[in-house]
């Protein structure tokens, strides 16, 4: 026989439901569970094959295609980058930048690198001495100017610093922002355009709804992004987040954070994850 | 445009004086995906929706009323049952402890709030619990210097609780202390016990759950494990000045059995309103 769109409702609902309990964005179901339905519709089902397993068989590969990351790895980008690699964490307020910074750095010196934080909030209060006791943790030094001073200036500073000492990544913090605000925006836009990352980072958190959705997309539509960094996983967050954010801005999640110590930082897996969705 | 596109069906409806089944559901699928692109718990929605249509299709539509009425009304009263409430916050002595998941806005909203009781005439001062995030002392110690707002907190100590003990003891002349502690979710078991034990030393007269407005499905079960471990008696919503909606203060409330006291709608001291739930309903459902 062959599948028609009655057969196809209720599976197609339960799986939505199921998604959306996920925590992946309403949209992104909504897009999925339409592509799903069309590449389904007027196909033979084969005799005895149950309509719930062929759903579920078409959404995993529909998924896979959304998070699956078909560039370099983070670690072979920087291999593979002129020196200084000039890496910027970007996001809105609270998600885990400064944090992720500290547990990117750890991994990298581990691997043999040489590197220098630049201390880019210099907004809000306490920011500098995080990342401060960050730096003198790990034993990196931090680039930092006086709080209210120019971002842009700061991290231009700190690659400044990296070229004249043949330092070979800068990991630049800036201050938590929302996508809203046009002049945070475009403070970003300046950071940017002064500094020329080689890559930047979309920090957000693995707790957070429909909004990643819409944060992804007006980060990425501001100043592009090269890849996203998913934090908190470790709350039991049930990781829809990644498929929200891999759809909207098609670029890879380079990690997951794992919790607030400086290992808890896992390579993004789409098997993992798979896994940790279908069950 | 979700909002948009709720308001389209509801000016279909306008033109009608009763509801029919097919006019109903199409009206409570507009909702539901309303709320759930709002954050709302899942199965809330469905719970919600289905009395929204059980109640549309059953009860007259009052004289002079039309069908966009009635369903509007319907639906701003399943809200206001469960959000209706705003915590009562009485201007007088009292300890005041405030939890959430890390990065929520706790330490931010301590300041808020503590500038708020100010304003109301009463000695304030705020107690810097979080012994655990680099920074945490700097970040508040600095926020309240500069909005002239007494500050305790003892940069080397590591214990909590020790600096809480102190702290109550440092600052016995203050009418409102607040508590601003370390970040933790549920699965932190030494950290769910770091809280139970300063909560058994400050006695709080409030524990505010301060909860991100972005915060997705994980609302219910994290909103759960805080009432559970120490009991909560108010809400903080926070970052509603961005574009979440906070769908999942439907949850805190459920689970907590209390309500939301007030909203964090920026980073600056006076962001910090108190909660109205017309105005938060009305964003919610678009
Ligand atoms: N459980 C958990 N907590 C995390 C993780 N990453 C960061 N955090 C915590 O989240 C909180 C916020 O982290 P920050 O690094 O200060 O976040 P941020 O994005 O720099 O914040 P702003 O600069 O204020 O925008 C801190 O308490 C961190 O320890 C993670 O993967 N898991
Ligand atoms: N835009 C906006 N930002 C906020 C609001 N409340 C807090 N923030 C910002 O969110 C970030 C995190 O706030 P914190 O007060 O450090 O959060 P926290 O809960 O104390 O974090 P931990 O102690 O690490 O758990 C900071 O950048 C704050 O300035 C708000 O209502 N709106
Ligand atoms: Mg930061
Ligand atoms: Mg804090």
């Amino acid at each position: 026989s062959i599948l028609n769109e009655k057969d196809l409702e209720e599976p197609l609902w339960n799986l939505e439901l199921a998604l959306m309990e996920g925590n992946v964005a309403l949209l992104v179901v909504e897009a999925i569970v339409s592509s799903v339905k069309s590449n389904l519709i007027g196909r033979k089902k084969k005799l005895l094959a149950h309509t719930d397993e062929i759903v579920e068989d078409v959404l995993y590969e529909s998924i896979k295609n959304v998070i699956k990351n078909d560039g370099l790895s983070f670690d072979e980008i920087i291999e593979k980058s002129d020196k200084p690699v000039v890496i910027l964490f970007v996001g809105v307020n609270g998600t885990g930048k400064t944090t992720t910074i500290a547990k990117v750095a750890k991994r990298l010196k581990d691997k043999g690198y040489s590197v220098v934080l630049a201390s880019g909030d210099t907004y809000r209060t306490g920011a500098l001495e995080q990342l401060e006791i960050h730096g003198e943790r790990l034993g990196l030094k931090v680039i930092k100017h006086q709080y209210g001073s120019d971002p842009s200036a700061v991290i231009y500073d700190a690659i400044e610093h990296a070229k004249a000492r043949g330092i070979d990544v800068v990991l630049a913090d800036t201050a938590g922002r929302m996508h809203t605000n046009s002049n945070l925006m475009r403070e970003l836009q300046k950071i940017k355009r002064i500094n020329s990352p080689d890559l930047t980072i979309f920090v957000d958190e693995a707790i957070a709804g429909n909004d990643a959705l819409e944060r992804a997309k007006l980060f990425d539509e501001a100043i592009g992004l090269d890849g996203t960094i998913l934090t908190k996983l470790d709350t039991d967050a049930k990781g829809g987040t990644a498929i929200s954010i891999s759809y909207i801005t098609g670029k890879p999640i380079f990690f997951f954070g794992t919790g607030q110590s400086y290992d808890d930082l896992i390579i993004f897996q789409e098997d993992w994850l798979l896994n940790k969705i279908f069950g | 445009n979700l909002g948009n596109s709720l308001k389209e069906t509801f000016n279909k409806l306008a033109r009608l004086n009763k509801i029919d089944k097919k006019i109903a559901e199409e009206i409570i699928k507009d909702v539901q995906r309303a709320l759930l692109q709002a954050d709302v718990n899942v199965k809330l929605v469905m719970k919600l929706s289905e009395n929204i249509k059980k109640r549309a299709l059953k009860e007259e539509v009052l004289e002079g009323f039309d069908a966009k009425e009635h369903i509007s009304k319907i639906i701003y009263e399943e809200f206001s049952n469960i959000l209706g409430k705003v915590t009562e916050i009485e201007l007088k002595r009292q300890n005041i402890m405030m939890v959430g998941l890390q990065g929520s806005g706790k330490t931010t909203s301590t300041a808020k709030l503590a500038k708020y009781f100010q304003r109301k005439g009463l000695k304030t001062c705020v107690i810097c619990a979080d012994t655990f995030r680099p920074g945490a002392y700097d970040q508040l110690s600095q926020l309240c210097k500069v909005h002239s707002i007494p500050f305790y907190g003892e940069k080397g100590n590591e214990n909590a609780v020790d600096v809480v003990k102190n702290g109550l003891n440092e600052m016995k002349e203050y009418e409102v202390k607040i508590v601003d502690t370390a970040g933790r979710h549920a699965l932190e078991d030494d950290l769910i016990q770091e809280m139970k034990e300063i909560n058994a030393v400050l006695k709080p007269d409030h524990k505010f759950l301060v909860l991100d407005a972005a915060i997705g499905q994980e609302a219910e079960v994290q909103s759960r494990k805080f009432s559970e471990a120490i009991g909560i008696t108010g809400v903080i919503i926070t970052k509603l000045d961005g574009t979440a909606k906070g769908g999942g203060a439907l949850s805190a409330v459920s689970e907590t059995g209390s309500s939301i006291a007030f909203i964090g709608v920026g980073e600056r001291i006076d962001d910090l309103e108190k909660f109205d739930p017309d105005s938060f309903i009305s964003k919610l459902v678009g």
